[in-house]
C-alpha cells in the first residue's frame, strides 16, 4: 500500500540520534 | 515493548522520491542559473537530516526560495508535469516571517513527504517558499488545473494542515494564467 505518515509519526523522527 | 532483531536499523521508506532546490535572486543571471538542486532523500530519516542542516526560511535573504518538488519534475512552469497546472497560493503578511513562517512550511513539507492528499497524491508536484520582503507566500503546486476534485480536495486539506482559520480564503490559480498576466493579478480559478 501508500505509504503514508501522519505529522504526528513524522514529528517523533526530528530528534532522534542517528541509528548506528 | 521488546526490539525485535533489526527494528529501528532500517529507514522508513517514503511513497516518493524528493528534491529540494534552492533559487537565489541575483539579477546578473539568467533565472535558471539561479536555481540550485540541494539533495534528494526519499526516507523520513533522511527528510529530517536535511531539514536539521538547511537553513530556515525565515533566515533567507528576500528573492531567496526553496522548492521540494517529486524527483523528475522541475519546479518552473515549463515542466511537462507543471504546465497545465496551477497553485494553491497562501501570502503571509510581513510580521509573519517571524511567527508563522518556518512553521507553516514544516506543515506543507510534512504533509508531501507523508502523502496527506490520499487519492489525489498523485496529483501533488511539489511546494514552493517564495521569501519577498513585501509578504513571504507559501504554495502548493499541482499537475492539473482542470482537475476541480483533485485541486479542492488537495486545496482543503492544504489549508487544514496549515491551520489555516475557516474565515481565511486561499485561492489556487492556474500557471497558464499567472505566466501570461499583464499586471500583478492573477484570477482565483478555485478558492477553499
Amino acid at each position: 500500500g501508500k505509504k503514508q505518515y501522519d505529522r504526528e509519526f513524522l514529528l517523533d523522527f526530528q530528534f532522534m540520534p542517528a541509528c548506528i | 515493548r521488546k526490539l525485535s532483531l533489526g527494528e529501528g536499523l532500517e529507514k522508513h521508506p517514503l511513497e516518493n522520491r524528493w528534491a529540494l532546490w534552492f533559487f537565489k535572486n541575483d539579477r546578473n543571471r539568467a533565472w535558471r542559473d539561479n536555481l540550485h538542486l540541494v539533495t534528494k532523500f526519499d526516507t523520513v530519516e533522511d527528510f529530517w537530516a536535511l531539514y536539521s542542516h538547511t537553513q530556515p526560511v525565515s533566515k533567507l535573504s528576500s528573492g531567496c526560495d526553496y522548492a521540494l518538488f517529486k524527483d523528475g519534475i522541475e519546479p518552473m512552469w515549463e515542466d511537462s508535469r507543471n504546465k497545465h497546472g496551477g497553485r494553491w497560493l497562501v501570502s503571509l503578511a510581513k510580521q509573519q516571517r517571524q511567527s508563522d513562517l518556518d512553521r507553516l512550511w514544516l506543515e506543507t513539507l510534512l504533509s508531501l513527504i507523508g502523502e496527506a492528499f490520499e487519492e489525489y497524491g498523485e496529483e501533488v508536484c511539489g511546494a514552493v517558499v517564495n521569501v519577498r520582503s513585501k509578504g513571504d507566500k507559501i504554495a502548493i503546486w499541482t499537475s492539473e488545473a482542470e482537475n476541480q476534485p483533485a485541486v479542492t480536495f488537495i486545496g482543503r486539506v492544504f489549508k487544514e494542515r496549515l491551520g489555516l482559520s475557516p474565515k481565511v480564503v486561499i485561492g489556487y490559480q492556474a500557471h497558464a494564467d499567472t505566466a501570461t498576466k499583464s499586471n500583478s493579478f492573477t484570477k482565483n480559478k478555485f478558492v477553499v
